[in-house]
């Protein structure tokens, strides 16, 4: 079991030594605690690099020290002549004799005791990110306000994650900016527009200062924009190196942040702000857009209204006009209306006429009525030609849609009477 | 018809046929046919043949009647109790509604009713055409169609007429303005064509056709000078009740 302090003397002590002798110690303290080794009495054939006999101390593999010769304190006060501080607890005492030795020498008297080691000074690596407290047998590591420590509970960040901006235009920058941003932290943000609306970021370059990419370019610190479709960045370094405006075709866009355990850099701001989405300016056949636009954009409305001669298919109760939406998927709503040509349909038959049958019953065609001669007659001359109106119906230049009318001849016999009277 | 000969429809389409209570009428539209008010007075439901050359009882059977749908006499017609002591014969005009068209053919068609314009007038001398199976010289009636041409005559020649029947005082007779006479030489109309018209063939704008002036009325000895009821006098009635009537009457 280690002990917190022991006793290591040489053998015989305090007889001479005996020749050819190779004798090792391992002292061991508890964990967390490094070894004082003082020496009170060293009486040791001395040599050049005590490189017959000598008191080795090596610690981790490493040689403190290494001692012959006879020695006495300089300090009247204190019995220590020589003395090691080991910032570890493990250490191993080697004491080895010749077979040379002519006189007598009484070899070494050593002591050692555990020490508290201050963990946050007494090691070149820094245990840390921000504050170390030292205590006996280890230390712990402390944060500045409104950091936290990270699980490896050495390294502070921040929570700096979850915001979520809705607002159509905004403006978001790093934690403390302009002021230096915290290390080892990972931030998220969040940018959720309604859907219809694209963001678009824009960042100046003077606003931007992201500790640099590493000699293989890979960012220390970085800063992505990431959508469903699509990854911008990621973006380190002294001004901004991306496209200063960023369209993301997406109402959503995630924002992550990222430091490392170094790097001292005032960060970044961004604005952004809700596109509306585009709807295509496609005006099919026939149709009158109103309000007439360069552009389209999500929630514009539009009153689609067939030319004449035209009726809407598969559209509302209006079969010459409908209103569309663009919608938030950049399409518009009644996509399939269209406008066709108006159908008249088959034209009425009357009576005593015939219908001198068109072609095709689509606006704009003609056709003609006639009577049955000789014995009835068209009561208006011009009434016989009609035709297919804009409002689907068979016109007439003088009677409109009213149908013509064959009316009798008089007065017209077809045979005449003769007589023989005188 | 006295006076007159064997005609065929075809010469006077427009010639309707009373079946009960024989008399004759013109048709004049579709729906309307013309007669003498003393025709229908007592008769609002007559039954009428168009198209026909023979009115054989076998081939009226045989032979779509014409249904009245209502009779307008006109008003001014004076009614009596005793028919057959009339001597006032003033607007002897009536006016039947078809209950349906009649479709008009070689044998069917209207006779133009005149205008009011000088074109229309009609002077003593004019020659017109009857025509009905009523009584001649040799029958009371006749099987088919005869037709005869007789000039307008002035309306003297009527009221000089002196009847056979001494019981019968030519006297008693009233001749209005709304009348006009016809015949001479033995031409005229008798019992049996009443209602029938009297036509003449007038040029008006280019167009040769025969226009209703007169419908067979009344007359003191057939085979002198008949009088007939002046059609020009009654137009405006005549095209104002078509057209207040042109659709339907509901029952």
């Amino acid at each position: 079991e280690p002990t917190l302090h022991g006793e290591i003397l040489s053998p015989n002590y305090p007889q001479a030594y005996p020749n050819d002798v190779k004798q090792t110690w391992d002292v061991e303290v508890p964990e967390g605690f490094g070894i004082h080794l003082y020496f009170t009495h060293l009486d040791i054939e001395l040599s050049e690099n005590c490189l017959y006999d000598s008191v080795k101390i090596v610690s981790g593999g490493i040689e403190e020290g290494k001692l012959c010769g006879q020695r006495t304190s300089k300090n009247p006060k204190s019995p220590i002549i020589e003395e090691f501080h080991i910032p570890y607890n493990k250490l191993q005492v080697t004491f080895t004799s010749d077979f040379s030795n002519e006189e007598r020498y009484t070899g070494f008297a050593a002591y050692y005791v555990a020490v508290d080691v201050n963990e946050c000074t007494d090691f070149a690596d820094v245990p840390c990110s921000h504050f170390c407290n030292n205590f006996i047998g280890g230390y712990f590591c402390s944060c500045p306000p409104e950091y936290f420590l990270h699980d490896d509970k050495r390294n502070c960040g921040v929570n700096c994650s979850g915001d979520v901006f809705t607002t159509l235009i905004g403006e978001i920058a790093s934690p403390n900016y302009p002021e230096a941003y915290p290390e080892n932290s990972r931030c998220e943000y969040q940018i959720q527009l309604e859907e219809g609306f694209q963001v678009v970021m824009t960042l100046k370059r003077e606003d931007f200062d992201v500790e640099p990419a590493d000699s293989e370019g890979n960012c220390r610190d970085s800063l992505e924009f990431v959508t469903r479709r699509q990854r911008f960045g990621p973006y380190c370094g002294n001004g901004f190196p991306g496209p200063l405006t960023i369209e993301t075709k997406s109402n959503t866009v995630d924002i992550i942040f990222q430091t490392d355990l170094t790097g001292q850099n005032k960060g970044w701001k961004l604005r952004y702000h809700g596109d509306p989405i585009p709807c295509p300016k496609e005006v099919p056949a026939n149709t009158i857009w109103e309000p007439e636009k360069p552009k389209y954009v999500f929630k514009d409305v539009v009153k689609i209204t067939c030319l004449e001669g035209f009726e809407i298919v598969e559209g509302g109760s209006d079969p010459m006009s409908l209103y569309s939406t663009c919608l938030s998927n950049g399409m518009w709503s009644n996509s399939k209306a269209r406008c066709q040509p108006v159908d008249c349909g088959e034209p009425e038959p009357i009576r005593n006429g015939k219908v001198q049958m068109p072609a095709e019953t689509l606006f704009g065609s003609v056709f003609r009525y006639t009577c049955e001669e000789p014995y009835y007659y068209m009561e208006h001359e011009e009434s016989a030609e009609y035709r297919c109106s804009g409002n689907g119906s068979w016109v007439n230049e003088v009677l409109g849609t009213e149908l013509p009318k064959c009316v009798p001849v008089c007065g017209v016999p077809s045979k005449p009477f003769t007589t023989s009277q005188r | 018809i006295f006076g007159g000969s064997i005609a065929d429809i075809a010469s006077f389409p427009w010639q309707v046929f009373f079946h009960s209570e024989r008399a004759g009428g013109a048709l004049i539209d579709e729906y309307w046919v013309l007669t003498a008010a003393h025709v229908v007075e007592r008769n609002y439901h007559p039954t009428m043949y168009t198209g026909l050359n023979l009115t054989k009882s076998s081939l009226l059977a045989k032979t779509h009647s014409l249904a009245a749908e209502s009779v307008f006499i006109h008003p001014d017609w004076q009614r009596v109790d005793d028919p057959s002591m009339r001597t006032n014969f003033d607007n002897d005009i009536a006016l039947i509604r078809l209950k349906q068209p009649v479709k008009m053919g070689p044998a069917v068609s209207p006779i133009c009713l005149p205008g009011a314009s000088l074109n229309y007038s009609l002077s003593v001398g004019d020659l017109g055409m009857i025509s009905g199976w009523g009584k001649t010289e040799k029958r009371d009636w006749v099987v088919q169609l005869r037709g005869a041409v007789l000039p307008v005559t002035a309306l003297e020649m009527c009221q000089g007429v002196r009847p056979k029947n001494p019981k019968l005082d030519p006297k008693s007779y009233i001749f209005t303005e709304n009348m006009f006479c016809a015949g001479g030489s033995g031409v005229d109309s008798c019992q049996g064509d009443s209602g029938g018209a009297f036509v003449v063939k007038r040029l008006i704008e280019n167009r040769s056709k025969f226009y209703v002036f007169g419908v067979v009325s009344w007359g003191i000895e057939c085979g002198t000078y008949g009088v007939y009821t002046k059609v020009q006098n009654y137009v405006e009635w005549i095209r104002r009740t078509m057209k207040e009537y042109s659709t339907p009457l509901q029952d």
